[in-house]
C-alpha cells in the first residue's frame, strides 16, 4: 500500500510540475 | 482553501492573493505562482499538500485564462515590471510615513506586503542587491514598528 501512495505522489507531482513548466510557456 | 502547516512559509503570499483578487488581479496572479512553485519545493508529497497545490494550480490555470489579454499575465517580463513597480510604491509609501513620523498599521501593512511582493519577484529570477536591501529594510521595519506601537513605545 505504502509503494502503491508513492507512486500516485510521484505521478501527481509531475503533474504538478508539467502543468506549472505550461503554464509558465516553458514546454 | 486553509493553508496545510507544511507550506506555512507561504501562508501570508497566498493571503495577499486573496486580498488583491479584486484590487490587482495582477498582483494576486503572481503571489500565487509564487506560492505554487515554492510550495511544490516544501511539500508537495502529502496527500494535504498535494491537495492544495492540485487547487491552486486550478486557480492559476483558470486566472491566467480569464486574464490572457493582460500583458502582465501573457508576459512575465511585463508582470516582473509590475509586481516590482506595486512592490517598490508600498515601500516608499510606508518609508515616506516612516520618515514623516507617522506610524500606524496601515503603514506597517505597507512595509510588510513590499516584502512580501519582493520575495515573489523571486519567481523572475534573482533578487538585484537593491532589492535584496528593500525586502530586508522593509521586513525589519515592519517588525520594529509593530512592536513598538504593540509595547507603547515611540519609533525612533
Amino acid at each position: 500500500t505504502g509503494t502503491l501512495a508513492s507512486s500516485v505522489a510521484s505521478a501527481e507531482q509531475d503533474e504538478l510540475s508539467q502543468r506549472l513548466a505550461k503554464l509558465r510557456d516553458q514546454i | 482553501m486553509a493553508v496545510p502547516p507544511q507550506l506555512k512559509a507561504v501562508q501570508h503570499h497566498y493571503k495577499t492573493a486573496l486580498e488583491h483578487d479584486e484590487r490587482d488581479p495582477v498582483v494576486a496572479y503572481y503571489c500565487r505562482l509564487y506560492a505554487m512553485q515554492t510550495g511544490m519545493k516544501l511539500d508537495s508529497k502529502t496527500p494535504e499538500c498535494r491537495k492544495f497545490l492540485m487547487k491552486l494550480m486550478d486557480q492559476l490555470e483558470l486566472m491566467k485564462k480569464e486574464l490572457s489579454t493582460n500583458e502582465s499575465i501573457s508576459q512575465e517580463i511585463v508582470g516582473n515590471a509590475h509586481i516590482e513597480n506595486y512592490a517598490l510604491k508600498l515601500f516608499f509609501y510606508a518609508d515616506n510615513e516612516d520618515r514623516s513620523g507617522r506610524f500606524h498599521k496601515n503603514m506597517i501593512k505597507s512595509f510588510y506586503t513590499s516584502s512580501l511582493l519582493l520575495d515573489v519577484l523571486c519567481v523572475f529570477g534573482e533578487l538585484s542587491e537593491e532589492n535584496l536591501q528593500h525586502r530586508k529594510y522593509a521586513r525589519w521595519k515592519s517588525t520594529y514598528i509593530h512592536n513598538c506601537l504593540k509595547n507603547g513605545e515611540t519609533p525612533q
